[in-house]
């Protein structure tokens, strides 16, 4: 995935079994967004794979103050190419293993 | 603690907590 500054990972083990999953987001290189974060806090939150989209999430954090809305777009990216990852994981791994 | 907790009117949670020194790229 493009480095965005801005990284996000799981904040819980996935089994692949719930559709909502825990993710963390933290700002790792402030130069790459155009605007001022609020500060170097991890913000963690629920993200339903099946119902919500990254752009919905990016746009609730600019909304309320984590990010200036001029980076709506690189963290929307930034939660996109991680739930890609995880989707990845589940369609390809899971059904293996079990 | 060090944890503070923003809800969005949409009613999404999201906790914010400090990120290790260990994490965070060098500037």
């Amino acid at each position: 995935a493009e480095d965005t500054g801005v990284r996000v990972e799981l904040a819980e083990e996935d089994h692949g079994r719930k559709s909502s999953i825990a993710l963390r987001l933290w700002v790792e290189d402030p130069k790459k967004l155009k605007g001022k974060p609020k500060d170097n806090g991890a913000i963690e939150f629920t993200f339903d794979l099946e119902k919500e989209t990254p752009d919905d999430v990016a746009q609730e954090m600019v909304e309320s103050g984590f990010f200036h809305e001029n980076d709506v777009k690189i963290v929307a990216k930034s939660i996109r190419d991680r739930v890609a990852l995880i989707q990845w994981r589940r369609e390809r791994i899971w059904p293996i293993i079990q | 603690s060090s944890l503070t907790q923003v809800v969005h009117s949409a009613g999404r949670r999201f906790i914010v907590s400090p990120v290790p020194e260990s994490r965070l790229r060098e500037q």
